[in-house]
């Protein structure tokens, strides 16, 4: 069915939907921040 | 999706005109659906075996054409110029807004220059002008239009008609993508097995502490 | 009956019967105990005006009202409307500018055909928790002397998109001088430094009632609808992103209290065995409440996370 190939092709095409070193930054310092908020909470437990 | 439901009528519509129109006026129909401002799916009617009948007679340069509007781009009909009938504005039109569809297969961002020099615009107005009015405006795009960079991200493309070889690759794609998303099924069930034995083991440990200390008051 | 599904009475809820709630009106149970309203019941629309609203104003409080019924001990809160007013833990009774619309639209809510009355308000606490200030106990006083049956609804929009789910929370004053028999155990939540003394001083003058929701056939239907509209906002939504300010105020809020707490140990000359037994309990169980706070703020903290890794996890390690 060529309506439904062309639909899934377009889907396909948008992967991976965000790629950019800007992005990893700000991820893997949400990450970090996370991580640091976590460890903070085990210390405060402690 | 929303570009299929509004173009399924107009690929019915040209269908039936392909088959029951006789082989003279056939190339009549493809300059119809070729110049048609909401149709950008060619494949439906390229499979009707009235047009495929077509190669090899005096009208095979129109299955070419409707070929061409189906994989091909700008660049390509430049390159077969003569071999090719002239096209009308709506072709032009329509086969730039095409070509776009295909650079955004390979890339997210369209840098200006390529964008100028594949689709033969002299300036930047012009190209943006193109791009909100065609491209944008008729949803076959969503995208950003990036002044400073001097580059158009593509957020959404419109597929096109599919070549046969590219049916492997959107099945490889399909078949990881399906294998990552299990992975991350798995894993999550087994993060939560994970934080279930925890919880139990610090609910145990906190009732042992308790009974310890319970045990020490009671002895001292 | 027991066989009816849910739906049928939710559905069967939405019926106005004046007789039974005149009757209400003449007999006024309410007047003889203190806590004769136990129970609410919020329709899912009520809610979600009321969500929306609060959300709406950002930081700012918002304020509204409530129409419903009675049912034995349980206020029914039908819908809500908001009201042309701001900044209603500033001044005492905000609600006196917004009478003349408050009768204009009771007034056209009869000649439509709405035949619910006014059984309450609701107004916001941005990012401090659900509970009654002095205003607000002052304010539902007063309600509760003139516009009896009536209830108070605080809405925190903040914590909602921080935890996930609607902080909501209802409340009935005491009248004067009513000292309350048992002390209600409601639900742990964390009220900043500055609203402390505000909350404490106020919090046995009021309690909180259970609430539960209810939605129609049709709202299940036009939900359901509304979520396949809206599936894609709130998946590419992110707590993390959106309410840093808030987690922010949090952590520095929780560092305030770990301050105070450390300032108090030392005030005391630092040794355990010089403390009285009570004031040492005390202590332990406001270091208990710092560290319930911060797990608290973590655990959103990481379910943010978590779904950020999901979400990068499914769309973006695949490529062509």
């Amino acid at each position: 069915e060529n309506s439904l190939l062309r639909q899934v092709s377009s889907l396909l095409r948008r992967l991976p939907v965000i790629e950019s070193e800007k992005f990893q930054d700000d991820f893997l310092m949400e990450y970090n921040d996370t991580v640091l908020i976590t460890y903070l909470a085990m210390i405060t437990n402690c | 999706m929303d570009i299929e439901q509004k173009q399924a009528d107009l690929i019915d519509y040209f269908v039936k005109q392909a088959h029951n129109h006789k082989e003279e006026s056939l190339p009549n129909v493809i300059v119809e659906a070729t110049s048609n401002s909401s149709l950008f799916a060619f494949s439906e009617i390229l499979a009707v075996p009235n047009i495929t009948q077509l190669r090899g007679t005096k009208y095979s340069v129109f299955v070419d054409v409707l070929q061409l509007f189906a994989h091909g781009t700008w660049s390509d009909y430049k390159k077969n110029v003569e071999r090719l009938p002239p096209m009308v504005p709506d072709q032009i039109r329509k086969l730039k807004q095409l070509s776009v569809l295909t650079f955004a297969e390979t890339n997210k961002v369209l840098p200006y220059d390529k964008l100028m020099q594949e689709l033969d615009v002299s300036n930047v107005r012009e190209l943006e002008d193109f791009l909100i009015n065609e491209c944008m405006y008729s949803g076959i795009v969503r995208g950003k239009l990036d002044q400073l960079r001097r580059c158009f991200e593509v957020q959404f493309a419109a597929g096109r008609d599919l070549r046969p070889e590219q049916l492997e690759n959107m099945i490889r794609t399909l078949e990881s993508w399906s294998t990552s998303s299990d992975n991350l099924l798995v894993s999550i069930q087994d993060k939560i097995k994970w934080a279930d034995t925890k919880s139990e083991m610090n609910k145990k440990h906190q009732k042992d502490v308790e009974d310890r200390m319970e045990a020490a008051k009671k002895s001292s | 009956s027991s066989s009816s599904s849910p739906s049928v009475d939710s559905d069967a809820l939405y019926f106005y019967d004046e007789t039974t709630q005149t009757r209400y009106q003449k007999e006024k149970p309410w007047a003889k105990d203190p806590h004769y309203f136990k129970r609410v019941r919020i329709s899912a629309l009520a809610l979600l005006k009321m969500v929306v609203h609060a959300r709406s104003g950002g930081t700012i409080e918002i304020m509204g009202l409530m129409q419903g019924k009675i049912d034995g001990d349980a206020i029914i809160v039908m819908d809500a409307f908001a009201l042309p007013v701001e900044g209603t833990e500033t001044r005492v009774n905000a609600q006196a500018d917004a009478y003349e619309y408050m009768v204009d639209y009771s007034t056209t809510n009869k000649q439509a055909g709405r035949l619910e009355n006014v059984v309450g308000w609701y107004h916001s606490h941005p990012g401090y928790g659900c509970w009654l200030s002095g205003i607000d106990v002052s304010t539902q006083m007063l309600n509760q002397q003139y516009q009896e049956p009536f209830l108070a609804v605080v809405i925190d929009p903040t914590r909602t998109v921080s935890a996930g789910k609607v902080d909501i929370g209802a409340f009935r004053t005491f009248p004067e001088g009513y000292k309350a028999p048992d002390e209600h155990v409601s639900e742990y939540q964390t009220i900043p430094l500055n609203k402390i003394e505000d909350f404490g001083v106020h919090c046995k003058q009021y309690y909180p009632l259970d609430i539960t929701y209810f939605k129609s056939s049709l709202d299940c239907r036009l939900l359901d609808l509304l979520w396949n509209k809206y599936w894609v906002n709130t998946l590419s939504s992110s707590p993390l992103v959106g309410n840093r300010d808030y987690v922010a105020g949090q952590i520095s809020d929780l560092a305030e209290k770990l301050e105070q707490a450390e300032n108090q140990i030392h005030s005391r000359g630092g040794g355990g065995s010089f403390l009285l037994p009570g004031k040492k309990k005390e202590e332990e169980s406001q270091l208990k409440k710092i560290t319930r706070d911060s797990s608290k703020i973590t655990v959103e903290q990481v379910h943010g996370l978590m779904s950020q890794v999901i979400k990068d996890t499914l769309f973006n390690s695949v490529r062509q």
